[in-house]
C-alpha cells in the first residue's frame, strides 16, 4: 500500500482540491483508495458529500463511507465541532485502522491535512510513507515552502521511513498572472527533481464541482481541471517520483 | 484604540493580504496603527519586508519595526522557525503589549492570525474587541463560515468584550466565476448587516505588489486592489460595521 499525506502549512493551495482528485482518479484507474480527512474543517468530506454508491464494505472498511467505485471516505473528525482547539487525536488508533486497511486491499492510502503543523497534521506525516506538496505560484507559496520541506526533514528523523518527499505540485496557475510564470521557473530551477512534471491550471470548473459536492471527473469529465488531475494520476503511479 | 482580528479558520482567504492593506490605508489616512503578525507562517511579516522608514520609537514601540509613517509591525513569533507546534504563545504579554501601545497613542491594533484556532489563533481573538472574517466567495468558504461564526461566540462567552464581529468581507472576487454572483448573493441573504458592503476583487497586483514586499498603495496606487482597499478604510473607519 502507498500512503500519501497532502500538507502544506499555507493555507489555501490545493491540498484537499488534490487530495480528493487524486483518490478520485486513481480510483478510476482501477486502484482500490481510502481518503482520510484529517483536516477538522472537513473540506474534503464537503466535497464530495453528494456522491455516494452502494458497496458491501466490511472489516475496517466499514469504518468508511463507501464515495464510488473503489473509494472509500474517512470522514473529517472535527466537521461537527466548530472548535477544535480541545480535540485529541489518537495516532496509535490511526495506525491501526492504516494497518488494516493493508490488510483489505486497499492498494492507496491518501490523508488530506491541516494548514498547519498541529497535532493532526503531524499525524498525517506519521500515517503516510509519502508527502505530496501542493504549492500556487506566487510570492508568499515560496516564502513558506523552505518552512514546510524543512518541516519534512524533522519528521523524517523522528518517524524513520515516514515524510518522503513524492514531489511539490504546481496548483492554481493562472496563466493571465504574469509572476507565476517567474514563479514556476524558479521552482524548478531551485527545487529540480523535487517537482512533479505535472501542473494544475487555475480553472472554475473546480469550483463550481466542489459547489455540487462532486469531483470534476463527474461534473465536468473534459475540463482543463479533469486532464490535468488525470496527468497526475499517470505521474504518481508510473514514477517521476523524486524518491 | 480600535482592535480588530483578521481571522477565519479556511486557508488562502486574504487574511494577510487584509490585514496589511487595512494597516497601511488606516495609516495613509493619518491614523497611528500597530500591526501584530500572529501568524508563525510570517506571511505578514514577509509582505512588508521591503518598506521601511527611519521613525523615532521609544517605549513599547520600540518593540516593534517602523515600516511607513504611522505604521509600526510586530514581527511574526514563528517567522525564523520552521516548525511551530512546540513554542508557546505567552498571551499576558501580548495583552500588556496592546496596553502600552494604547498609552503611547495608537488608534488601531490589528492582528493577522494563521488559518487555525490554535493557541495563535485565540491569542488574536483575546486581544482584539473586534474580527473582521475574509471570505472568498466560493463553495468550501461557506462551510467554514458557520464554523467560524459559531467559534467568535465561544470566544464572545469566554472573553468578553472580545471577538465582536466587525463584518464578514468577500475577497478574491474573480467575476468571470459564475459560482461566485452566486455565492455572494447568498451571503448578503443569509448574513445581512454582517456583511461589510465593501468587496475585494481579484487583482493579480496584488500577487505582484507581495512578491516586492510592499503594500499595493506603494506598488500601484490606481489599481483596482487598491481603490478596494481604499473602500474598505473608509468604510471601517466611518461606520457601516455590524457592531
Ligand atoms: N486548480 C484550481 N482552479 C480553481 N480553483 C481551485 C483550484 N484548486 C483549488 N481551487 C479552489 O481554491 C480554494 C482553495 O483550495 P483548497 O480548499 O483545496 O485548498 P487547501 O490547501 O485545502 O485549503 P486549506 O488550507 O484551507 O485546507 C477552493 O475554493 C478550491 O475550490
Ligand atoms: N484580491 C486578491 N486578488 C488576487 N490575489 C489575492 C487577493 N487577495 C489575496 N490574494 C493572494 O491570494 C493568496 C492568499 O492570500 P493570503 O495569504 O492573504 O490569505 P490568508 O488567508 O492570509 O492565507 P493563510 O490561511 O495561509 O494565512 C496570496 O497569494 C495573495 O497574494
Ligand atoms: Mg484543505
Ligand atoms: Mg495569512
Amino acid at each position: 500500500m502507498r500512503s500519501v499525506a497532502l500538507a502544506n502549512q499555507k493555507g489555501g493551495v490545493g491540498k484537499t482540491t488534490t487530495a480528493v482528485h487524486l483518490a478520485h482518479g486513481l480510483a478510476i484507474a482501477g486502484r482500490r483508495v481510502a481518503l482520510l480527512d484529517l483536516d477538522p474543517q472537513g473540506n474534503a468530506t464537503v466535497a464530495l458529500q453528494e456522491m455516494a454508491v452502494d458497496l458491501e464494505s466490511d472489516g475496517a472498511l466499514a469504518l468508511l463511507r463507501p464515495v464510488t467505485d473503489n473509494l472509500w471516505l474517512l470522514p473529517s473528525p472535527g466537521a461537527e465541532r466548530a472548535v477544535d482547539r480541545f480535540a485529541g487525536v489518537d495516532v496509535t488508533k490511526l495506525l491501526q485502522l492504516a494497518r488494516s486497511l493493508e490488510e483489505q486491499g486497499i492498494d492507496w492510502l491518501l490523508v488530506d491535512c491541516p494548514p498547519r503543523m498541529d497535532q493532526w497534521g503531524w499525524a498525517g506525516l506519521q500515517l503516510c510513507g509519502e508527502v505530496l506538496v501542493p504549492v500556487q505560484p506566487e510570492f508568499f507559496a515560496m516564502h513558506g515552502l523552505s518552512q514546510m520541506l524543512g518541516t519534512l526533514e524533522t519528521a523524517q528523523a523522528q518517524f524513520p521511513g515516514k515524510g518522503l518527499l513524492l514531489g511539490v505540485l504546481v496548483t492554481l496557475w493562472d496563466q493571465r498572472e504574469p509572476v507565476a510564470k517567474d514563479v514556476v521557473a524558479d521552482l524548478r530551477r531551485n527545487l529540480g527533481p523535487k517537482m512533479l512534471e505535472t501542473v494544475i491550471l487555475r480553472d472554475s470548473a473546480l469550483v463550481e464541482a466542489a459547489s455540487y459536492g462532486k469531483t470534476v471527473f463527474e461534473y465536468r469529465p473534459y475540463s482543463k481541471a479533469a486532464l490535468c488531475y488525470g496527468e497526475l494520476v499517470r505521474e504518481v503511479v508510473h514514477g517521476g517520483s523524486s524518491l
